[in-house]
């Protein structure tokens, strides 16, 4: 029988794996994150120094149960929209927007919830101030699987919850808490280290003292700016919706309007080169002329996508940020230039460590980065790591086996920064192989590796004389 | 401002690679793939020999765009459901139904002919006749997307539509064709070698004379029959939700008639190990019983889930295709017992080809399949590549370098065939790091790996005889 596979329990249940949800430890860690990002994102947005609390607290009398507690110092969320924001599949305030923030889909911290009422039939429990001259509230979200909607419950005043203006998130879920790789510890740490102005308190499970990881600048970072779409990365099918959907009066208005880099004197060109009147309705444009504009649009120079959409860490703080990860002999970071990939600007930073205490004979380490978010996943289906394992390392002095990382004692850190990163799943693990996007990896890499390079060479020569 | 990210075309276009249509020659590759398992799935469903009509044909002016067709013998589409089939996301009939078929979605087709009409502006066209007396019709599928729903439009009989019952389906799409590795061609050909009952018809583009894959075996598969689920697999929330919507008077019947392998004696002892009243009305379990039951079932020996819903190819037919594909010295293959994850029960079978005119100094390639279908992107994502590469070939006597593939003239052919294959993304081209697969495949490996091995030492012993 032919029915709707809708986005309710029983899809989130049978595709757990593509929400980053695939068993209890990776579970809990998901859920710390989503917390996490959409906390750093408020306070950025708002643009509030973010101060976050961490809290993994076993419960009593299960042994595979945790509530997990993010709380920041946030702009806080409105009641009317509570609801939606935790209880809704594909609501947020990201995806429509054209800039660089950790959450991009509308899905994270609803999947989080979800996820937790799954497992242990528990509401989700938020507290929020939205600002500081109003009472903070407190109530309980979950979802009613029969009617799939969310229902906001015992709404009350939160007399405990004391920041002048931010949100408290809890869930209770199913989850195994273990150190090591890929671990929440190993997560936060990571996050300290792409994010120097953010401050985190973190109480681990059982922990009466907690992580501090202080903020190691005061400065907050340049708010990405909304950009409009570039006209080379649009569709025909989009460019006929953007066009049907627009409120200007004219075509050539409804270019300029609905892109950026079009100008009054780009629009009349692209109008001129498709042989369609610029003084056409724009919601009159039949199919056939959408194709002559779309054909008209790819032969115009256009000026490129402008790039403070997107907030790279910088070449300083990254280097800052591995001399405080590890323990190496050599520093070496880049920060590329802005591209484009379908029409989304990017941006690549990578950087290296090498010798130190770091072991001779092990792969190297790749300490993978996606708008500041740390990709502890699936390596494997990464264009980062394909882009490091695609590199050829020999060139440098490295030992590398065909198909392998190199070996050394090395540590490799990259970061892709964009509007909208192509993520391979909604999970938000690794990063699809978009060529762009490879290539710059690989540039950037090669860049390091020459200077790793002749450093190497350096100590050879040096060791040499020495030895005359 | 916090809004819905609906499914639609800014879905699409934003999410391409999530779908499998991150280039014009993936999406080439995608949409046949996607019409041609549909073709497949409706055939098998309903008893039939599928025989598939393939054509990609260029659009005459225009350099990179296709028609794609395919076409099938199979039992037609009703004319109410057209609208929906193709033109609304997350609509099938495979979602909610417990057993093996190459589609799971409801998403497939859909998002095909999105992407064609997101990138020509032109609708799908669809030819069906539901039933051998009835008359065949065609008819156009656009999307209104200003209001994402479908359009059915231009609808007449299709004259020269001849088959007895049958759906020939095409769109138009920006593509790009090649021939090699990844190509259209791969696809049909490892689609043939895992589907020895299908016939393809291929035509090519450009192409006068078509590709003939005959079928290799007159017997259709035994069909997959639907179970329910297994309650070792289940979640509280989603036992409280089959609870709550059972339409069973008693709490026990509801057991009984909510899961397989749940008699009257199991479901018994299932109350009684939860201490709640097997005559309780269902719909009026609270959570806190919902979860007394959740840890009974979890404590209660039950028997396995029937294994009558998967359908493997069999050891014979494995090693018929690997022999029709592969030029070699040694062919072993391999069909493990049934085994269950998370509650999905699933099969796996391997298969190696040694020697012959492979190149013994080449990595291994690797031939992935689930449920029937080839598996040709993402290797570096897939539990199938992972646990080839973790598996210690050198035990059998072959060359590998750590975290890489074997080296030596060997093709490695592995299947995973499953009630829900646990993909990475709904572009479902790699498989997920499920434990219980993972091991799975690991010891058909290792099967097929000591045969290996027992052939090499044997004929390096015949050779040092030879020697002397
Ligand atoms: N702590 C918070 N403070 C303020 N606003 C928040 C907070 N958490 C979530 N929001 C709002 O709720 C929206 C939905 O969050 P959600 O995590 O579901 O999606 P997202 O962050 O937009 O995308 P993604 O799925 O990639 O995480 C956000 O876009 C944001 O507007
Ligand atoms: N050629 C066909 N003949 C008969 N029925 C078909 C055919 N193609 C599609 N269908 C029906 O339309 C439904 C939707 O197809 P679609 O490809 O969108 O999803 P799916 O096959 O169920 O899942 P998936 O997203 O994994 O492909 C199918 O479940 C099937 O019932
Ligand atoms: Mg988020
Ligand atoms: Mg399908």
């Amino acid at each position: 029988t032919l029915r709707f596979a809708t986005l309710r329990f029983a899809t989130l249940a049978k595709n757990r794996h593509l929400l980053g949800f695939d068993n209890p430890r990776k579970a809990l860690l998901t859920t710390i994150k989503e917390a996490v990002d959409n906390s750093i994102d408020a306070c950025e947005e708002a643009e509030i120094l973010p101060d976050l609390l961490v809290e993994i607290s076993p419960v009593e009398g299960e042994d595979e149960r945790f509530v997990v507690a993010v709380e920041d110092n946030g702009p806080g969320i409105v009641k009317a929209q509570v609801g939606k924001i935790f209880g809704k599949l594909l609501y947020g305030s990201k995806f429509h927007s054209m800039k660089q923030s950790r959450g991009q889909q509308g899905i994270g911290i609803s999947a989080a919830g979800m996820y937790g009422q799954l497992t242990t039939g528990k509401p989700m429990r938020i507290m929020t101030r939205p600002s500081k001259s109003g009472k903070a509230l407190r109530m309980e979200v979950r979802i009613d699987t029969a009617r799939n909607r969310p229902e906001v419950m015992r709404e009350r005043e939160a007399k405990t919850f004391r920041k002048g203006s931010g949100t408290r998130v809890e869930i209770e879920l199913e989850g195994r808490y273990l150190k090591g790789k890929q671990s929440v510890d190993e997560y936060l740490q990571q996050t300290a280290m792409a994010n120097p102005h953010v401050s985190i308190t973190y109480y681990g499970p059982g922990e009466d003292d907690p992580v501090v990881f202080k903020r190691a600048s005061k400065r907050i970072p340049e708010p990405a700016r909304e950009i409009k779409p570039h006209p080379h990365g649009v569709e025909l099918g989009v460019l006929a919706r953007l066009l049907k959907g627009s409120p200007a009066r004219t075509l050539k208005g409804a270019l300029q309007d609905s892109f950026s880099r079009v100008s009054a004197a780009v629009a009349g060109s692209i109008c001129d080169a498709a042989g369609v009147s610029p003084k056409a309705r724009p919601g009159a444009i039949a199919n056939r002329e959408a194709d002559l504009l779309y054909k008209a649009i790819n032969k115009t120079r256009i000026m490129s996508p402008a790039t403070d959409c997107v907030v790279p860490i910088g070449q300083e703080l990254v280097l800052e940020g591995l001399r405080k990860e590890v323990d190496a002999d050599l520093f070496t970071a880049v920060t590329r230039p802005p591209a484009v990939y379908r029409g989304n600007p990017f941006v690549i930073e990578a950087g290296l460590a090498w010798g130190g205490n770091l072991a001779a004979d092990d792969l190297a380490r790749v300490i993978r980065f996606a708008n500041r978010v740390p990709l502890l996943y699936q390596p494997g289906a990464c264009a980062i790591s394909k882009s490091v394992v695609g590199t050829t390392w020999k060139n440098y002095g490295l030992q590398q086996s065909r198909g392998a990382l190199p070996v050394g004692p090395l540590v490799i850190f990259v970061h892709v920064a964009s509007v909208w990163v192509p993520f391979t799943s909604e999970s938000k693990e690794a990063v699809a192989h978009y060529p762009e996007i490879v290539k710059e990896i690989r540039l950037a890499l090669n860049e390091c590796g020459r200077k790793l390079g002749a450093f190497l060479s350096r100590r050879r020569r040096e060791a040499d004389e020495v030895k005359k």
